[in-house]
């Protein structure tokens, strides 16, 4: 489902680059669990935000699908990103004068297949799946970092992507909750939903299938777990 | 240092109201080295705000170094919270527009006792502390997560306060990286600063002398580590 060949990210500020990403090559097959691991600032969120379709490469080719991403209209490539992609982003990206509800809903305004009279009870049900039964009319600055966190996942999920992206779902959760998030990205794994998801935690990088290291912009090993 | 009795912290929501913390007792003596644990949403974050000076009881008291802060004018509460204290956001609270270097050199306008020409080689010695040597011109927007973070933390030291409340600060940090900045908060615990730390990963905890763990708004246990 996920080529990149040869793909390069140079950030420019003024006069200096920032080589985020040197001529990555990377292929995941549809329905895999991939974790990808790296210290600060060794790209994690760079290439994750290549695959969601949130950047482009500066160099380099990006196969989603089939299709080479650069090929696509601008409303195509939004299209890809609303209606296959789940992102978890790291700093949440919530709406601040929105409700829990009301943000977990938005993707699915993109999509053309749901009626709207489901929206409300699919955000519902995506909210209750990460426990925040009893914070759904909170706005974010009323809620904890970890139930921002949540909120910020279960927007991921609402739409039933065909790909889910994660950086750093479990950064700001304790050990419990974590691992109720985790299984929900293995049960969503267990029919058939490719999942990425970036952690500095090897307790959590452990669950998936494929472990990923990333160090100054290339990948420095790529490992089965014996995990399935 | 702190003394908490029964502190009540009830946050209204419209005719909802949330008990974020339910009679809090606690004793911290200075010099000590205490983490704070506890499922997300159990009122980690509101008890720092509380200790930190950035929010007030409902009820009960507070008494920091003795004083009792409800007795405090609001140039005295914001005077201990800028001079005393050094906070490190859960969610990084880094100004947008304003380079990491500028953001870092912010605490320092508040001190009275440092020479204005000594500004930036602090703020610069701060970053260079946790690894952002490269990294001193840019914008937040322009750095990654665990970078961002480390900003946070080098302004919640630049000053060399008394207490440092550190709020997750290592949520986004690959455990390489956390360790540099456990090193750190310990060097200063060392050299007689008083630090509490929120964290969700018992191998960070386990640093610290003292574990509190919270669970819906009480203190549910109080161990001391074996850890010094
Ligand atoms: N401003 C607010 N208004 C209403 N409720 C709030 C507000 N801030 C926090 N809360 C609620 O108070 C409870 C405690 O929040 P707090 O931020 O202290 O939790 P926490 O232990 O830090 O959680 P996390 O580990 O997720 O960061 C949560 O259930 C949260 O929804
Ligand atoms: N917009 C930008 N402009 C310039 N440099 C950037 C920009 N975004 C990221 N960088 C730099 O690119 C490098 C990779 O950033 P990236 O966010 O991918 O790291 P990361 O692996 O996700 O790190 P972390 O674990 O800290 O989140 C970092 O050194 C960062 O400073
Ligand atoms: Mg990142
Ligand atoms: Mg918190």
């Amino acid at each position: 489902i996920i080529k990149l060949r040869e793909a390069c990210k140079v950030y420019r500020l003024g006069d200096i680059s920032v080589e985020a990403l040197k001529k990555v090559d990377l292929d995941i097959d549809k329905g895999e669990f991939t974790a990808v691991m790296g210290s600060s600032g060794s790209g994690k969120s760079t290439l994750m935000n290549i695959l969601g379709c949130l950047d482009t490469v500066t160099s380099g080719d990006y196969f989603l699908d089939g299709q080479n991403v650069n090929s696509l209209s601008k409303d195509e490539y939004a299209e890809i990103r609303n209606k296959k992609i789940g992102f978890v982003f790291q700093g949440f990206n919530l709406l601040p004068r929105t409700t829990a509800l009301e943000n977990v809903e938005l993707p699915l305004f993109y999509s053309r297949h749901i009626n709207k009279n489901d929206y409300n009870s699919l955000a519902r049900n995506a909210l209750i799946r990460v426990g925040l039964e009893d914070r759904m009319h909170h706005e974010p600055n009323k809620l904890s970092g970890g139930q921002q966190q949540r909120v910020a996942i279960a927007r991921a999920l609402v739409n039933n992507p065909a790909m889910i992206l994660a950086d750093e779902p479990t950064g700001n959760l304790d050990t419990a909750t974590s691992l109720d998030i985790l299984s929900i990205f293995q049960e969503l794994n267990a029919q058939g939903i490719t999942v990425i998801l970036v952690t500095h935690e090897p307790d959590i990088a452990k669950y998936a299938g494929r472990i990923i290291t990333l160090r100054d912009g290339i990948i420095l090993s790529d490992e089965k777990t014996g995990d399935t």
